[in-house]
Formats: structure tokens, C-alpha cells, sequence
């Protein structure tokens, strides 16, 4: 096709983009580009949903979601929860490429990144430690619990179940969603 | 989040995602970015697309996999990405997210689902018809 090659990403990130076309343009693979648009992305932390320093859990930690899919041999890599390491579409790599697996998670997926040479470093920054200490001081809110005590909508955990469990229906969708996404 | 499909000159297809998920999550919580199908799928055979929004919701219905595979049954790729946001609308009809679609011929395409605060999409395109990488804008359904 005279259309091709092609990168197309979500939201407006720039240089992600670019920095796939670049790869592709020096002969390198779509896998290749793929990883390295990514990257770009984790690196500059991308509109604070990609990378460290953003979006801290009810803890203050961040922590990474990545995948790789080769569209030929439909082969996959990802990594869930994963900790202190950066480049998590590159762990993600490394899965596919020295892996018969498919999605590694948490502390272990760590494990496996410093096994392939990556350094563990701490993902917070005083960005997202200023955006938990906020979250604290709002009573913990948002959150995502549902039908606990105590109420989580005005307070804040440890969370337990209700001893007479009453379902509440669940909103449809998350008020939430405008704190980020995946 | 970041969805990205690239499309190598000769053909072959590869998808990715990188993301930090959600603020406040429950510590575990793993959203659809990295499941195969759900945050990206890659088949040279038909295309590729990627997600994003709240994975809690759109991992339940891989919209990846299924734009990819409205694509094989000759679906324009726009077609397939509204496609798959019509059919999580009807099953969750507030649910925040977006698909980016593209077929093994390079067309692409994008859909959003229309809320008061998200009535448009943005996302980026670089192919050979282009001289730099190009934001485009889609209105949501």
C-alpha cells in the first residue's frame, strides 16, 4: 500500500510518534518502533499517565502496565504492577523475546527486569508524592471501593466488608475517569 | 496511556501500550493496557487496534480484538472502532474510553465515546503521505 508504513497512536503525544517513524525510517522493525515510541513516552511521562511519577496508588507508589504484540506471529509480552523500573514496555520486550510467557506481574516481573539489566529506581517524584499527600488530605477521595465499612466515599480505609452485606447497584460507569486513564 | 499500532513498509503489523493506569487505584490493580486483545492486538492478517480509557471497564469487552476482527470481515477501520464503542455504549452507556484502529492497507481510524466532558478524541498519524507527525481529531458517538 502507498499508505504505509504507518504509526498511529492514542492522544496527541508527539514525539512518541516521531520517534517510531524515526525507528522505522532506520530500518528497524515494527516491534522495534513500537518499543521505542513507548519509551519516548515513559521517558518524558507523557500527559502523567504513562511512566513514573504519575498516577500514585492508594499507597503513593506508581506502578507500570505495558504490552507488546508482534502482529505476524501473534507472539506477546507485558508486564502488570510492575515496580521500580522505568521502562516497562522494554521489560515487556524482554518477556516476549526471552520468554515462552505472556504477562509477568508485581515484585516478580521486577525480579525478571533486573535479570535482563534493569536498574530498579525509585517511580515517585515530588509530583506524584504532592498528588497522594492532596489525595490524604481530601479523606482519601476518590477511591474505588464499593459496599464496605467504613463508608468509602467520605473516608478513608483500612476497608472491610459490612457484616450484613447489602449490594448496592454500582453506578454504570466510574466518576472517577477524569483522574487519568489506561 | 499510550496505544500505539505501527505498520512496517512490507507489512508487518506490531501493537504496544505503556501506561501507569489509574490514579488512587487499589495497590494490584491492573488495568486493560497490558492484556492482549484489550489494550492493543496486532494481526498482519487484518490490522490492528489499541484502547484507552478505563481499562476496568473496557477489558471486559477486548475492544482491541474485536475492532481488529470487524477489520477482517472488511469493515473500514473508523467503522470498526465505532463499532466496538457502540457495543460496550449498550452495555455500559457512560464508560470513558477510545479505540484507534488500523487496517494492513494503512487506512486508519479512531472513536470516542461522547460524554459532557469528552466530546472529542485526539490522536497522532505518521505515514508516508505525511511530512511530521500529524494530530487528528475525531467528534465522539
Amino acid at each position: 500500500s502507498g499508505l504505509l508504513p504507518l504509526v498511529l497512536n492514542t492522544w496527541p503525544f508527539r514525539n512518541a510518534t516521531e520517534a517510531a517513524w524515526r525507528t522505522l525510517l532506520s530500518g528497524a522493525s515494527a516491534l522495534d518502533a513500537v518499543e521505542k515510541g513507548c519509551t519516548m513516552c515513559e521517558m518524558e511521562q507523557c500527559d502523567g499517565t504513562v511512566g513514573f511519577g504519575g498516577s500514585p496508588d492508594e499507597t503513593g507508589e506508581t506502578t507500570l502496565d505495558a504490552m507488546i504484540m508482534d502482529g505476524t506471529s501473534l507472539d506477546v509480552g507485558a508486564v502488570g504492577d510492575l515496580r521500580h523500573i522505568k521502562n516497562a514496555i522494554g521489560v515487556a520486550r524482554r518477556v516476549m523475546d526471552y520468554t515462552s510467557h505472556t504477562f509477568l506481574v508485581g515484585e516478580s516481573a521486577t525480579k525478571f527486569a533486573e535479570s535482563m539489566g534493569f536498574l530498579p529506581e525509585d517511580l515517585s517524584t515530588a509530583v506524584s508524592r504532592a498528588i497522594h499527600a492532596d489525595w490524604l488530605a481530601q479523606n482519601c477521595q476518590p477511591n474505588y471501593w464499593k459496599n464496605v465499612v467504613p463508608d468509602a466515599s467520605k473516608y478513608c480505609g483500612p476497608y472491610k466488608p459490612p457484616d450484613l452485606f447489602k449490594a448496592q447497584k454500582s453506578s454504570s460507569g466510574n466518576p472517577v475517569y477524569k483522574l487519568g486513564h489506561d | 496511556t499510550i496505544g500505539m499500532v505501527v505498520i512496517h513498509k512490507q507489512g508487518r503489523i506490531a501493537a504496544g501500550t505503556s501506561t501507569n493506569g489509574i490514579k488512587f487505584k487499589i495497590p494490584g490493580r491492573v488495568g486493560d493496557s497490558p492484556i492482549p486483545g484489550a489494550g492493543a492486538y496486532a494481526d498482519d492478517t487484518a490490522g490492528a487496534a489499541a484502547a484507552t480509557g478505563n481499562g476496568d471497564i473496557l477489558m471486559r469487552f477486548l475492544p482491541s480484538y474485536q475492532a481488529v476482527q470487524y477489520m477482517r470481515r472488511g469493515e473500514e477501520p473508523e467503522r470498526a472502532c465505532q463499532k466496538v464503542i457502540l457495543r460496550i455504549r449498550s452495555y455500559v452507556p457512560d464508560f470513558f474510553g477510545a479505540v484507534v484502529c488500523a487496517n494492513k492497507t494503512g487506512h486508519y481510524g479512531a472513536a470516542c465515546n461522547r460524554l459532557p466532558t469528552f466530546t472529542q478524541f485526539s490522536f497522532m498519524v505518521y505515514n508516508s503521505l505525511k511530512n511530521q507527525p500529524t494530530e487528528e481529531k475525531v467528534n465522539c458517538i
